[in-house]
């Protein structure tokens, strides 16, 4: 059974879309014939746009239409230029499911409805978060086995963390006992600074966090520009190497 | 007349808060007498906790208690540290202001019916969105005389303006009709890279952009660890210098 991957955090701008494209073009690497997909949630598209080369797909072929009940089939389930990767693209409709999903009886769980058939066809599942803890976002934690969070060093990325654990709770009680927090990883990250070596070891104790920190690096913006992954972009830079030790890292916590 | 101006833009992390933050600041420093008001409107806070030096305000006396319609007095009005400046602090409770207003029929209308009062006693008010286009920030564009957009130099950034111009010319259209897009700002700008001379001038034709723009800074991360704004913080630095500048541009914009 596939396992599913939720990014999030309701922090903006912290890397989340990033590291969903990232990690996945990773794992759709990693072995013939085990298949990968990523599922935008986010009515921004950031993801859609990079791996699909577009982001006007209609709501009836996106993440939309899973929430909004329709029965997913091959049309939600579009191929990449990676033979093993595959995306359910966001869609700008988004922005309205929080209201039929807050009118509803089982709006906490429609995605987790649709991702069961898809755990048998995909070794691994990422889910892409909006920057809220919206209904959109725990449809996902409802749906996930794990949860990943990119984290900046910074006072407002940190203040959030505290929201977040509240609502993993609130979730694994009530909803998806079998949520983990995998733990966060440091994005944007600079170690030489003093506010690096100030803040880190307090959010160690406050959260699980990943040995590998992503350095900031403009080839990630410029790799996104071209609608590419970091390792089609710049395969020999630092941050295409920290990435790559990212991975090993979260495989080996998933994987447990 | 105190003039409404909203920061806000749906993509995440791009500066909304930090510039809330910054040029509230120098608004209240501008003339004896002149008071400002900074309103946080999200459930992260970060405004409230740097201006207001705490998070934790009970829902009551925080912004969420404005879209409940509950008749705004001193206590939702909190001083800080500058004579001039006060601030309507944001509440975690902010994450369920989606669902009541959906549900309202004049669930666009709430902050504005708050503001009225407020116009007369404040010559500025800020208004620090969440990254979404929710009726939380549908709220403030209702209220709001101008919108200043700030942007990151980033495929993702420019992406979601399309939806945000969409959005200004509907509640434009709609609800109210003296909305005006002050502008955009580039934020955490580094003018030297290729990316950034690739971009510009395309954005330039998209939007109208504020000649300053607001260089990246490790200052701005320890000023608000520190609970200050950037000029007490280091007040000879370029970015303190940058908003400034900024400042005067918007200050112009608006006036006119
Ligand atoms: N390691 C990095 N180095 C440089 N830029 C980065 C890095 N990671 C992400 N970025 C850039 O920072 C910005 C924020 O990243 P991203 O959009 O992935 O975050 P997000 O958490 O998904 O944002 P949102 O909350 O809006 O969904 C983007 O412009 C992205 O290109
Ligand atoms: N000029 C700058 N230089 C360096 N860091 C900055 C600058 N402006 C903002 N930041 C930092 O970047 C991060 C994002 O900024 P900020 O939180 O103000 O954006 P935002 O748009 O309000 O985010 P959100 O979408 O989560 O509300 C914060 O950690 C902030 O401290
Ligand atoms: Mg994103
Ligand atoms: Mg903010």
């Amino acid at each position: 059974m596939g396992k599913v991957l939720a990014l999030a955090n309701q922090k903006g701008g912290v890397g989340k879309t990033t590291a969903a494209i990232e990690l996945s073009s990773l794992a759709a690497a990693q072995k013939e014939g085990s298949r990968v997909l990523v599922i935008d949630l986010d009515s921004q598209c950031n993801a859609t746009a990079v791996l699909l080369g577009r982001r006007d797909f209609p709501a009836e072929e996106s993440s939309f239409a899973l929430l909004r009940k329709e029965k997913l089939s091959s049309r939600h389930l579009h191929p990449t230029s990676k033979k093993e990767l595959f995306v359910i693209p966001g869609s700008i409709d988004l922005i309205e499911a929080e209201s039929f999903l807050l009118g509803s009886l089982d709006g906490f769980f429609r995605l987790q409805e649709s991702l069961s058939p898809l755990k048998k066809e995909f070794s691994l599942i990422f889910l892409d978060c909006p920057p809220s803890l919206s209904v959109v976002t725990i449809n996902a934690l409802v749906s996930s086995d794990f949860l990943l969070i990119p984290l900046q060093v910074s006072k407002f990325s940190l203040e959030g963390l505290t929201a977040m654990k509240d609502t993993v709770a609130t979730v694994q009680k009530r909803y998806n006992p079998q949520l983990k927090i995998a733990g966060a990883f440091l994005t944007m990250y600079d170690s030489r600074t003093n506010l690096a070596q100030a803040m880190v070891p307090e959010i160690r104790q406050y959260i699980p966090l990943f040995k590998t920190g992503i350095p900031r690096s403009v080839l990630i913006e410029e790799a996104h520009l071209l609608k590419q992954d970091i390792f089609s972009y710049a395969p020999k830079s630092k941050v295409a190497e920290a990435f790559r030790q990212l991975f090993v890292e979260v495989m080996d916590a998933i994987q447990g």
